[in-house]
């Protein structure tokens, strides 16, 4: 039994959003996380990895009730950060395993992508803490992922 | 007083890698740290993004001690991937504000870029948890962004 690991999660109440393209300056990130807040958008994660011929793309999760109103908020911004595009999906959850000390122990992570990946699940995002790997896959059979990821962690 | 956030951490024992342009299909994520694990490097943080035109790219981060080994094991596995290339830099470090339940108030990981922006720090990376958002930045300077968000959060 893998004791770093202690549980896994599922939740289904998540759009994706990604902002592609913005130019990789100081100020970007600032100006949309300010412009979410305004709107009293409640975020979850906040991702952003390298960065490529100075450009990069920033992604966030956020609970369905912001579904309706991430359009409009958007769509301003992304024009202002001169970003080339947003692409926004409600059709995608979280499944995440979680354990205290288990992210410096690289075998825990690893066991989790190959789980998922020998179940046949494509990971679309992933995000990491001390307790916790998350990844988003679509939202269509992703309960199975839990059960796969229960069997492979001796839960 | 912004009781959200109680601290604010530094890390500067950090290695940022990012693997550009893998395929976005099963199995990706499992063979890449899979090899780390195999290597028994310890790895900080992982973070994928949104992908796009079926690639997408993977960061993650670990300690300055595994620098010598990562190319090695990095050239190989990257060439089996398919991806385009590899990038590794370590004269960055990790800057993060900590504190309980604070990432769903918008407004904390907002007012953490504002501030990092006012000091003119451009943010590598970003990761965020439910007690934590991190930013990598450039090393030089970096000890300041500490100082600057101790100030803004009113620490
Ligand atoms: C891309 C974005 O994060 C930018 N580098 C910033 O500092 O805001
Ligand atoms: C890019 C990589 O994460 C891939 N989608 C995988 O599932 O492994």
């Amino acid at each position: 039994r893998e004791v770093l690991v202690s549980g896994v999660a599922y939740d289904g109440d998540v759009v994706k959003v990604t902002v592609y393209g913005v130019p990789d300056r100081p100020g970007i990130a600032s100006e949309l996380f300010g412009a979410l807040a305004d709107a009293k958008i409640n975020v979850d994660m906040i991702i952003q990895s390298g960065h490529k011929d100075g450009k990069n793309d920033i992604s966030f999760t956020c609970g369905k009730e912001a579904d309706g109103k991430l359009e409009e908020i958007l769509e301003p911004v992304v024009e202002q950060l001169a970003a080339e595009h947003f692409s926004l999906a409600d059709d995608v959850a979280k499944v995440s395993i979680v354990g205290a000390g288990m992210i410096t122990n690289p075998g825990v992570a690893a066991k989790m992508f190959k789980c998922l990946y020998d179940n046949g699940f494509n990971i679309d995002m992933i995000s990491t803490s001390e307790i916790k790997v998350s990844c988003i896959l679509q939202k269509e059979g992703a309960k199975d992922a839990v059960r796969a990821l229960h069997d492979s962690f001796g839960l």
